[in-house]
């Protein structure tokens, strides 16, 4: 993987606009004028199963590395959640809300909002 | 991920970016793809942010992450968030956050959110921020205004910011930003600024356009195996186009 396939490296043309059958984002309203913990209900109904599988996908990758870091897992479900109280207002209740809405357990979905951070180590 | 601003021949402010992640978080030895990419694309949405009914700012995101890579807000600024490693990284922030050590430093993401929240801020106002706001790791901000010569490059150290490339300096048009300082070269697996500019100096300003970034945005190894999304912004109008991406093989894994 770490070596190149030496692809021709050319300044593309024509690409746009691309095929939306593979390409279409799809654009949602936020109402800022509800409460955080509502905002995203009802795109978490929407989207349970898709967020559900990356933070499923997550753990099994962290334990293919050692089923010893089943303690992490457990140390991020029951200890991480306690983060999206330090977290500034409204993004830790937006976060609270989201898990709540999708059963997703609150430190993994702390753990998927850090990442950026996390992913520096 | 790349980065990308500049204007055309009559001053237009423009911003690109393509999103990569995913990378050693497990490869599909089947489909030649990285899992968590695939995983990923599902979740890639436009959010509009609004309040009293009104459109307050756009967002490109993945559902569930409520902190800010890629936004504009119409005729103020937008901005894009590139990952940078650097020795003093994240963790030890991480690690001062959760022993409550030190928590006047801000979440890298959540404080570019902040600046979209907050109805003062402008162009300049959100350079100066990004650039001075003490952040548990390290960053590039790129940072694009409504008006001609309104870009900037912000490479954040942990507690300051290292440097502030500005658009037009040395009379550039454009300014581009991969994972690696600007100063230095990078890594010589992983060059995908050379292309970038190559590419983009190819186009020349007079046909810098959505189609035109596009391009470039889709030229390997712009596009590589980790990029999920590319997105096209105006920060003057607030025009805002996202699209999913794919690499097919051949094409380089990062």
């Amino acid at each position: 993987l770490l070596v190149r396939t030496e692809p021709e490296q050319v300044c593309e043309n024509g690409k746009y606009p691309p095929d939306p059958s593979t390409s279409f984002v799809p654009t949602y309203v936020v109402n800022l004028d509800l409460p955080p913990s509502q905002r995203w209900q009802e795109l978490s109904r929407k989207y349970q199963k898709p967020l559900s599988a990356i933070v499923t996908y997550i753990k099994k990758f962290v334990l293919e590395f050692s089923p010893k870091l089943q303690k992490l897992i457990d140390l991020i479900d029951n200890k991480l959640g306690l983060v999206a109280d330090s977290l500034p207002e409204p993004y830790g209740e937006e976060i609270k809300g989201i898990a709540n809405a999708t059963n997703i357990e609150l430190g993994e979905l702390v753990l998927y909002n850090i990442f950026y951070e996390v992913f520096t180590l | 991920c790349t980065s990308i601003v500049g204007e055309d021949s009559n001053g237009k402010m423009y911003h690109a970016r393509n999103l990569d992640f995913g990378l050693f978080l497990g490869w599909d030895l089947k489909n030649d793809t990285w899992i968590i990419s695939e995983l990923l694309r599902p979740l890639i949405m436009n959010i509009n942010y609004t309040k009293g009914g009104e459109l307050k700012y756009k967002t490109v995101t993945f559902f569930g992450f409520v902190g800010l890579i890629t936004g504009v807000k119409p005729n103020a600024f937008s901005v894009s968030v590139n990952e940078r490693f650097n020795a003093n990284g994240g963790y030890i922030g991480l690690f001062e956050w959760f022993l409550n050590i030190n928590r006047k430093q801000a979440w890298t993401t959540l404080v570019a959110r902040d600046c979209f929240e907050n109805d003062d801020m402008d162009f300049n106002h959100v350079v100066k921020t990004l650039a001075n706001t003490p952040l548990i790791a390290p960053v590039y901000y790129i940072i694009a205004g409504p008006v001609k010569q309104q870009g900037a490059i912000v490479t954040r150290d942990r507690a300051k910011a290292v440097d502030v490339w500005l658009l037009g300096s040395n009379n550039t048009w454009f300014i581009a930003e991969t994972n690696y300082d600007h100063w230095k070269n990078p890594l010589i697996i992983d060059d995908r600024i050379t292309p970038c500019n190559r590419c983009m100096n190819k186009l020349g300003k007079e046909k810098m356009s959505f189609e035109g970034l596009f391009n470039v945005l889709s030229s390997k190894p712009v596009l590589n195996k980790l990029t999920v999304y590319s997105a096209l912004i105006e920060p003057k109008t607030g025009r805002l186009e996202t699209y999913i991406q794919y690499c097919p093989t051949p094409c380089d894994p990062f």
